[in-house]
């Protein structure tokens, strides 16, 4: 059985320019894995990091921020965004017992993306600015390896950038919920890519039925700040399809020197 | 330092909120507990906050943990030069700020990067950093470095005057194409970030005021739950608080 809580992703990523890639995302998460080659598209990736930064590291593309590499390098206004729509690939274990459920979290993501797991698919959603948890439960294998692609397509309008420059562009990227500064501004050049990508972690999280949903806390200060109060909310969802009693435990600690707690 | 239980009955499939305290006799009590200070007006002290659930027949559940500061930041415009001013725990702070667009524009984030940069900007002996409405909603990581060194955070969300409205020419007038998209953001980006101690102020955009629907839901959304709206006396004494 698993234990709880979460488990970073964090190496062994692969990426791929999707316009290279043959496969669809079912076949790449069972029939058809991917691995690196001469004549492989594929590619160490940059998660959390963009797809520019995927093709700096493998030196596919010079280093933006020297001299005037950035100019060598083609604007998604002219090259179109599936020329920097890619697929990111990993796998992971899991080994979870009868009640336990396992969320595919992605913390955030620029633009959309299109997630398939052991051949099944999901979709993200829009907005670069929003934490996706998926429920795998029921779709990873109980005991093995699991196979994770993910196909990331840029903001909608990621516009073009005027001869001038000037700040944010064309402000195309200003219809999108996403960073405006990638068009370009006065202390920056555009972000070819427009910083397309797994931008934030992703991880798998271990829960039993229930589960710990974005808990709020807040202090309130009484009698100069002598009496002093914390209020906390939760949200807590029951996975489960009978009604759970819970225990629900809060607890304040402080951390004293040399790794010591106060209990 | 404290420990509380509370039993709960959550239906099968279903999603409840639940507040600690559920009655007076419930009540998180500090005495003088130390106090969060922003760098320079003392230490940040911090404790840890955990947050589990056990099921009755399964065993533990699920555990959430964050590091919590107890502060109390208040602002007002002041009306002689129309500037914020700031009181942290009563006192009135001088703001030392710096304007701050992302660790790196290609978003090569990591912890090792957040501390040098937060951390330089403490040695600077900077009290606040303003989070520019043309780049990111900063990540977690980069919160707890500003907890930790004591840096207040001026946090907007993804508005500016020179691409949403006030530009030359003129372009998206009404913000975004999405407003829901918009709010949906900012909900969960608040989510993802209230509980950190540094965070001072939100912000709805650059040098622009949002939409009027976003503004509002913006306001309506942020502003102090009914819960805390008491009225204090000269002593600083809550009229209608707990007892």
């Amino acid at each position: 059985m698993a234990g709880i809580g979460k488990t970073k992703l964090v190496s062994g990523w692969l990426a791929a320019r999707s316009t290279e890639v043959n496969l669809t995302g079912t076949q790449l998460t069972t029939t058809n894995p991917p691995s690196k080659g001469p004549r492989s598209p594929w590619i160490d990736a940059e998660v959390p990091g963009t797809v520019l930064g995927t093709l700096v590291k493998n030196k596919v593309v010079p280093d933006p921020f020297y001299g005037l590499e950035n100019e060598t390098i083609i604007d998604i206004a002219h090259s179109g965004r599936e020329y920097y729509t890619f697929w990111f690939f990993t796998t992971f274990q899991s080994e979870l017992s009868g009640s336990q459920h396992l969320d595919l979290n992605f913390r955030a993501v620029n633009y959309s993306a299109e997630v398939y797991i052991n051949g099944h698919k999901k979709v993200l959603p829009k907005g670069m600015f929003r934490r996706h948890s998926l429920d795998v439960t029921d779709i990873v294998h109980p005991e093995g390896q699991n196979l994770l692609a993910v196909l990331v397509h840029p903001p909608d309008h990621p516009g073009s950038i005027p001869s001038q420059g000037g700040q944010g562009g064309d402000h195309e990227i200003g219809k999108d919920v996403a960073t405006q500064y990638v068009e370009g501004w006065d202390w920056i050049a555009p972000i070819r890519d427009r910083n397309t990508g797994i931008w934030d972690e992703v991880s798998i999280y271990v829960t039993g039925p229930v589960k710990i949903i974005d808990p709020h806390l807040v202090s309130t200060f009484f009698d100069n700040y002598k009496r002093v109060y914390l209020h906390a909310t939760t949200e807590l969802i029951n996975r489960s399809a009978w009604v759970v009693d819970c225990s629900l435990n809060i607890q304040v600690t402080t951390e004293l020197e040399g790794n010591m707690c106060l209990v | 330092e404290h420990l509380q239980t509370q039993r709960v009955s959550i239906p099968a499939e279903s999603r409840v909120q639940y507040t600690f305290p559920q009655s007076a006799n419930w009540q998180l009590f500090f005495y003088k507990p130390n106090l969060w200070w922003p760098n320079g007006m003392g230490k940040q002290s911090l404790y840890n906050v955990v947050i589990t659930v056990d099921v009755k027949g399964y065993g533990e559940s699920d555990s959430w943990g964050h590091l919590f500061g107890f502060r109390k930041i208040e602002s007002h415009i002041d009306s002689a030069t129309g500037g914020r001013l700031f009181k942290i725990n009563g006192e009135p702070i001088f703001i030392r700020g710096g304007n701050w667009i992302l660790s790196d524009g290609l978003l090569r984030l990591s912890k090792k990067r957040y501390s040098a940069d937060i951390k330089f900007h403490a040695d600077m002996n900077f009290n606040m950093i303003r989070c520019w409405g043309g780049g990111l909603a900063e990540r977690p990581e980069f919160y707890y470095y500003c907890d930790l060194y004591g840096l207040l955070v001026w946090q907007e969300f993804w508005i500016t005057g020179d691409v949403d409205g006030r530009g030359d020419p003129v372009s998206n007038p009404d913000g975004p194409l999405d407003h829901d998209l918009f709010m949906l953001c900012a909900r969960d980006t608040v989510k993802l970030l209230r509980n950190h101690p540094s965070l001072a102020l939100w912000v709805g955009g650059n040098e622009q005021i949002p939409p009027e629907d976003i503004n509002t839901a913006l306001k309506n959304d942020l502003k102090l739950h009914p819960l805390f709206q008491n009225v204090l006396n000269e002593n600083g004494d809550s009229a209608t608080g707990f007892s």
